[in-house]
């Protein structure tokens, strides 16, 4: 899974 | 996006935006740790450093630079600032926040999700986001009384974390690969730490009474 998936959050 | 999230970044947005408020309305930062708010400023640093290099959203990038942004201001205002530097509390602001630094560090380097420069630096702005907030709540034991701008910067910054705790849950019910337990569980001492906060805030304003937080 691309890591902008797993870091959306602030 | 979900409500818990979105309320969580607005409750964040008006803590900082409270902060700012009695920074520049009474050119005084009595009662605000410097500490705390160098380690908010390195904790956006090491956290946003996908800035540039993963879009997400317009409202992500926004609101990161906002962040990144207002926590420099706020440093260097209190650092350099002729008016405001005057009021700041360096002789009770004595919290070795060093320490903190190194052992969030020490801990990403052993606890993260990926051994790459950029999960370590995040692993380490989640851990060190988590303690940040420790030499505010020493200050604010230490100079007694605190006045309402301050009291409200403290409640909405650990309100936002607990809004986001709510968030955690409602995604883990609803996708299928969320995992963020690194997060999660940061988030809970985060949020536990202002435990007692939260209930001296919670008596002053039901009884209408000034926040006096014990010795």
């Amino acid at each position: 899974r691309s890591r902008i998936l797993e870091k959306d959050e602030l | 996006m979900n409500i818990f999230r979105l309320a969580g970044d607005m409750t964040h947005l008006m803590s900082i935006l409270v902060l700012l408020l009695k920074i520049y309305a009474t050119k005084s930062c009595s009662g605000i740790s410097l500490k705390t708010q160098e380690l908010y400023a390195l904790v956006f640093l090491t956290r946003y450093l996908d800035l540039f290099t993963d879009f997400i959203s317009v409202y992500n990038t926004v609101m990161k630079l906002v962040f990144i942004g207002s926590s420099l201001a706020i440093v260097w205002c209190m650092r350099m600032h002729r008016t405001v530097k005057r009021s700041y509390d360096g002789q009770l602001d004595t919290f070795r926040h060093y320490f903190l630094v190194a052992a969030c560090f020490l801990s990403a380097l052993i606890v993260h999700e990926k051994f790459t420069f950029q999960e370590i630096f995040w692993a380490f702005s989640i851990y060190l986001e988590a303690v940040a907030i420790l030499p505010q709540l020493v200050l604010l034991q230490r100079s007694g009384n605190v006045d309402n701008l301050t009291g409200q910067y403290v409640f909405f910054l650990g309100a936002y974390r607990a809004l986001y705790i709510l968030n955690w849950i409602y995604r883990y019910f609803t996708e299928q690969h969320f995992s963020r337990w690194i997060a999660c569980i940061s988030g809970l001492v985060q949020t536990a730490l202002y435990a007692d906060f939260f209930y001296y805030y919670f008596i002053s304003w039901k009884n209408n009474s000034k926040l006096q937080l014990p010795a």
